[in-house]
C-alpha cells in the first residue's frame, strides 16, 4: 500500500469472523499531511468490515477534531488499504482451508 | 497511561492513547 503518512493496524487479533474490529490508527509522517496536525497519539475505533465505510470514519475524525479537512482523503485511504488487506487475508485464509 | 475517549454525534468512539515509542518509524 502507498506510503500515506498514516498508519492503521489491526487493535485486536482477527479471528476472521467478527463484522467488527478494533483498529489503530496513528501518524507516523506528520510532514505527508496537508493540513496542520497536532500530536494526538494512536486513535483506537471499531470498524464494521461489512457496514462502514472507510472514508466516512475519516470524516468523523476531522469532525473530532483529529484532522485537518484536507487530510480526510489521505486518512481514508489509509484505513481502505488496511481494510482491503484485512479482506483479503480473510479470503485467502477461507480458501486455503478449502 | 493516559487515554481519552472522544465520542462522535455518530456515535463511533475514539479512544487515544500514546503511541508506543516502538511503533514510530525512525526518521
Amino acid at each position: 500500500a502507498e506510503d500515506t503518512g498514516v498508519r492503521v493496524e489491526l487493535a485486536e487479533d482477527d479471528d476472521g469472523k467478527k463484522d467488527s474490529i478494533a483498529l489503530k490508527l496513528w501518524v507516523e509522517d506528520h510532514k505527508k499531511l496537508k493540513g496542520k496536525y497536532k500530536e494526538t497519539g494512536a486513535i483506537e475505533f471499531m470498524f464494521d468490515l461489512e457496514k462502514d465505510v472507510p472514508e466516512v470514519v475519516a470524516q468523523e475524525m476531522v469532525e473530532s477534531g483529529f484532522f485537518h479537512e484536507s487530510d480526510a482523503k489521505t486518512v481514508g485511504k489509509s484505513i481502505r488499504d488496511r481494510v482491503a488487506l484485512i479482506k483479503w487475508r480473510r479470503e485467502r485464509t477461507v480458501s486455503a482451508a478449502a | 497511561s493516559a487515554t481519552a475517549q472522544v465520542v462522535h454525534s455518530a456515535g463511533r468512539r475514539f479512544i487515544v492513547s500514546p503511541v508506543p515509542e516502538a511503533r514510530l518509524r525512525e526518521q
